[in-house]
């Protein structure tokens, strides 16, 4: 899934 | 995105216009630590390389632009303002930030998500970001008076923070695979060192008075 393979958060 | 990261991503926004406004309006970059803006410039520009090859949201985007635009901005002030830069407390403000980028960086080295160039800034990003504020709380220590737009700025800083500590207790319980404890821990141990401020911005709120710090 998209969120364990990019940092999403600022 | 939830309500609290939201929020969190506001008072951060928040906290840097503040400082732009103060330096803008006073001309003045007293009581505010050069260092510590330096750090933030660093640390924005290590984790958003990521900016062409990695497309999270328009939203994203945009913030990361901002944030690198506005801290280099205010570093710009501080650094080539020929009236800014009079105004600057370099004798107060001598914290060695070489040596918390180079622990940073050995952190980084060791302790990251995968052995990648970008991941290893991004971890660094992270470390550095945690213990970036600290030339400027030293600063303002010794400075003792903290006047009102700084004290905002980080008031503002802080509650970025501790939003995005209610953001990850929240995404830990709403999403099945959530698990960045690099970016947990560094934040934790970021929202301590803000507890001392916090405690005598709070004192200063309640007694109405103006907000002063123990040497």
């Amino acid at each position: 899934d998209q969120e364990s393979k990019a940092h999403d958060e600022l | 995105m939830n309500i609290f990261r939201f929020a969190g991503d506001m008072t951060h926004l928040i906290s840097i216009l503040v400082l732009l406004l103060k330096i803008y309006a006073t001309k003045s970059c007293s009581g505010i630590s050069r260092k510590t803006q330096e750090l933030y410039a660093l640390v924005f520009l290590a984790r958003y390389v990521d900016i062409f090859t990695e497309f999270i949201s328009v939203y994203n985007t945009i913030m990361k632009i901002v944030f690198i635009a506005s801290t280099l901005a205010i570093v710009w002030c501080m650094r080539g303002h020929r009236v800014v830069r009079r105004s600057y407390d370099k004798e107060l403000d001598t914290f060695r930030h070489y040596f918390l980028i180079a622990a940073s960086l050995v952190l980084a080295l060791l302790v990251h998500e995968k052995f990648t160039f970008q991941e290893i800034l991004w971890a660094f990003s992270i470390y550095l970001e945690a213990v970036a504020i600290l030339p400027q709380l030293v600063l303002l220590q010794r400075s003792g008076n903290v006047d009102n737009l700084t004290g905002q700025y980080v008031f503002f800083l802080g509650a970025y923070r501790g939003l995005y500590i209610l953001n990850w207790i929240y995404r830990y319980f709403t999403e099945p695979h959530f698990s960045r404890w690099i970016a947990c821990v560094s934040g934790l141990v970021q929202t301590a060192l803000y507890a001392d401020f916090f405690y005598y911005y709070f004192l200063s709120w309640k007694n109405n008075a103006k907000l002063k710090l123990p040497a």
